[in-house]
């Protein structure tokens, strides 16, 4: 958001996940969202066909983070040829959990009165950074001190042109949670902390020169290899 | 004073971490 916008996490525009050839006509395009900590799934359904859809449903393969749906897909009218609906689906963090190939990757079935469709959407790790990420500051020099070297990976992050204030705002925005700042020989140095739904702390360091749209980040954590996807 | 210890605990990883 710019200036005087309320601060929240980042939502994508929706893109198409099931195009309608694959699915005798029927289109959904979609994305995620995470909102004051309730999930969603945001989706458009569009009929193609030429005649009318009905009885829709949703259902997850089980997923990295139990990623499941908190109730049904409410679509209460008849889908008619042609016509577009937008279905908002909350998402709980319960259900089964299996490791993807990648981690973020979700498989979903949808089915109305035509047939049973199959498709696989990936989501943003930040769709499960809780509220309450922000670690305690004794616990946050505790845990790092005690992180192997080899749980650590860099990353660039390119051409960003926020300083390290703005940044910091934004990424809380995500619960992305900066716990200290220190300035060394011009480089910022943000100390920050994220908490997934799992109970899983992720502990980060974010250098930023000033001037220098590049960012450097270190993660810490001690499963899984999710850094890249954080 | 605890929390004086943490600032300068913070001080002293951010500087670890430039100057290693």
């Amino acid at each position: 958001g710019g200036v005087g916008m309320p601060t929240g996490s980042y939502v994508a525009p929706k893109t198409v996940w099931l195009p309608a050839m694959k699915a005798k006509g029927l289109e959904i395009s979609g994305t995620f969202a995470r909102r004051g900590g309730i999930i969603q799934m945001d989706l458009t359904l569009t009929n193609k066909a030429m005649s009318v859809m009905t009885d829709f449903a949703i259902q997850f393969n089980r997923n990295s983070f139990g990623l499941a749906p908190a109730g049904p897909l409410q679509v209460l009218t008849p889908l008619s040829p042609n016509q577009t609906i937008d279905v908002s689906l909350p998402l709980s963090t319960s259900g089964p959990v299996m490791k993807m190939e990648p981690l973020n990757n979700l498989q979903v079935a949808v089915k109305n009165n035509i047939d049973v469709f199959y498709f696989s959407c990936q989501y943003p790790l930040s769709l499960i950074f809780v509220e309450d990420g922000k670690m305690e500051r004794q616990v946050f020099l505790a845990t790092w001190k005690d992180i192997p070297n080899d749980s650590e990976a860099q990353f660039q992050i390119k051409d960003i042109h926020l300083n390290s204030d703005a940044a910091s705002n934004k990424l809380q925005g995500s619960n992305i949670f900066t716990i200290a700042k220190r300035t060394v020989e011009g480089q910022d140095m943000l100390y920050q902390s994220v908490k997934l739904t799992n109970g899983i702390w992720v502990l980060a360091e974010m250098r930023i020169q000033t001037g220098n749209p590049n960012y450097t980040v270190n993660e810490n954590q001690e499963t899984w290899r999710m850094a890249p996807f954080i | 004073e605890l929390e004086d210890g943490v600032d300068e605990a913070f001080s002293r990883l951010a500087e670890s971490r430039t100057n290693p």
